[in-house]
């Protein structure tokens, strides 16, 4: 097994924050980001994925910095009033952990075997987004050094 | 307005798979990617956010290229029996369009001028997932031509 992973990085210092409900048509996504650029947000993940139950309505969600979490508290209550949300949500128990590579482009097994690390360690995944060279997850911010130590045993250690 | 992309992408090849209700606890995304990978099915966006109503269960969206989606769909028959699903969906109907360039990371204004490019053309995003050197969109394949010229004049021509 070739693994192509380059390193296991881990960030405690976001915040995940999720827009409950927000009407699913064309320029909404826009409304919430551009309000975070006019206000010089710095925001790394941005996730949303499809809804279930009622397809009229999404949510986004996203990770910041958390010393902006005040600031974008108070710009998301003016964003939520304007284009009608059903809920915010503000985590700050969580962290990220992700596998970084060239080239992780298509390779599930990849993706398999940092889920499974993070299955045979207990650990639950809250979010997960993709790209050419990363693996990212959220998960509870008290077993980020697990999630990292697993990961890394997987791939690098064992081999 | 110094923007960094370098250029957008887009991939009508694609197909997004949607697997709704899983038990949301460690180990099940690698029962789903694990089986994937056994078949050496090439996996390209994962996309895994929040479950607003009931925080047992949560959905998973990933892509394929389409000349997969017959082995995949036995695969994930199996796999829902096995794991407990509410349902799979396979959305042949969408194309994947990204921004891509160095250092995206943490710049919401490049988010959100691809997001006011979609909505001031009408199109809606369906699926979002972002990276240090990407914004991917999932969006309605008959829109992504011109979603790809909207994005393209918004950061390329009018400046
Ligand atoms: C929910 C949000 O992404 C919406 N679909 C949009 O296009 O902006
Ligand atoms: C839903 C799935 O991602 C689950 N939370 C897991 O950890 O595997």
């Amino acid at each position: 097994k070739e693994f192509i992973i380059r390193g296991v990085a881990q960030d405690n210092n976001v915040v995940k924050i999720a827009v409950l409900g927000v009407p699913d048509k064309p320029g909404i996504a826009y409304k919430v980001f551009s309000a975070l650029a006019a206000d010089h947000i710095a925001v790394d993940m941005i996730v949303q994925s499809i809804r279930n139950s009622d397809k009229k309505i999404n949510d986004i969600v996203f990770t910041i910095a958390k010393p902006d979490l005040d600031q974008v508290k108070e710009i998301m209550a003016k964003i939520g009033q304007e284009i009608g949300v059903i809920g915010l949500e503000f985590d700050e128990d969580v962290a990220k952990v992700s596998a970084v590579g060239a080239g992780m482009f298509g390779n599930p097994g990849i993706a398999a075997e940092m889920f499974g690390a993070l299955g045979d360690a207990g650990i639950n995944i809250e979010v997960i987004s993709t790209s050419e060279i990363s693996i990212s997850c959220l998960v509870r911010k008290d077993q980020a050094k697990d999630a990292v130590t697993a990961i890394h045993n997987r791939f690098f250690k064992q081999r």
